[in-house]
């Protein structure tokens, strides 16, 4: 069932895309760095 | 302003959720198809609340502010 | 060749440690468990556990370990079994990742109160099983899983025996 409405005019917006877009960059950034695991050597 | 966020994946599972975004997961499915617009941005309405989404790379970020 | 346990143990540690992504002020718990098993009978090599209230040599250990290993029997189970499903392949719950020229699927499993991930590291006997709470999101553990398992070239095309 829909439960959202599409609006179509940017005017209602709360948040700009540029602010949206760094935010989503800033989170995927954070992901992935955070996600690197450090080897100690060789594992055989 | 910012009410809360769900980032979640192609698959629609979650990977991180903030404020009401932690109690509407019910929520992506319907987000995930929303029509989003060349740049990968849609804004829609519900439950008294604005949702803000943008997909790149196979993540979408929805963040959920007033109406 | 053999396995240098030492350096296992310890990457498999390094994989517990949890995220803080100050962006959005979201936070996960460590990872609960972090498990080297075989794909060949689900026995575990090697593992690494964050829940550091349990003293060593005790019952408690003994019980956890014991516990470890019976996931690590049902997740391997469940994994063979959905690695020779094509309609589980495109569910929610498994995700293809190509990796070393050859397609890995990372599954997601609900076990009791936990979320379960596992994937094969790529052309071996071996699988890499992360355990968390309830609270740690799926979709944050396939990233996490499918990075570790990238960083883990040296035990690409393992073979057991």
């Amino acid at each position: 069932s829909n439960t959202f409405t599409v609006l179509t005019s940017p005017d209602l917006a709360k948040i700009s895309k540029e602010q949206l877009k760094k935010l989503h960059s800033r989170i995927t950034s954070e992901i992935f760095s955070q996600s690197q695991v450090d080897k100690p050597g060789p594992l055989t | 302003d910012i009410r809360g966020t769900i980032t979640f994946d192609s698959h629609n599972n979650v990977i991180e959720s903030t404020g009401v975004g932690s109690q509407r997961f019910e929520d992506i499915d319907e987000l995930s198809q929303v029509a989003l617009d060349a740049e990968g941005f849609a804004l829609v309405r519900g439950h008294s609340l604005l949702v803000h989404l943008y997909k790149h790379d196979d993540m979408t970020l929805a963040v959920y502010t007033d109406a | 060749v053999m396995l240098h346990f030492e350096n296992v143990k310890v990457f498999l540690e390094n994989t517990l440690k949890p995220y803080d992504l100050s962006s959005v002020d979201f936070k996960t718990s460590h990872l609960q468990s972090s498990i080297l098993l075989t794909a060949t009978n689900g026995g575990i090599l090697s593992y690494a556990t964050s829940d550091s209230s349990v003293p060593k040599n005790s019952i408690n250990e003994i019980n956890s370990v014991n516990n470890l290993k019976m996931m690590s029997l049902l997740i391997k189970d469940k994994w063979s079994e959905d690695e020779n499903d094509p309609g589980e392949q495109s569910s929610k719950s498994c995700y293809p990742v190509e990796m070393d020229s050859s397609k890995v699927n990372i599954y997601t499993y609900e076990m009791e109160d936990l979320h379960a991930c596992v994937g094969q590291i790529p052309n071996s006997d071996l699988l890499l099983l992360f355990l968390a709470d309830s609270t740690f999101p799926y979709g944050l553990l396939v990233v996490k899983i499918e990075k570790a398992l990238r960083e883990l070239t040296d035990l690409y095309g393992y073979r057991l025996g």
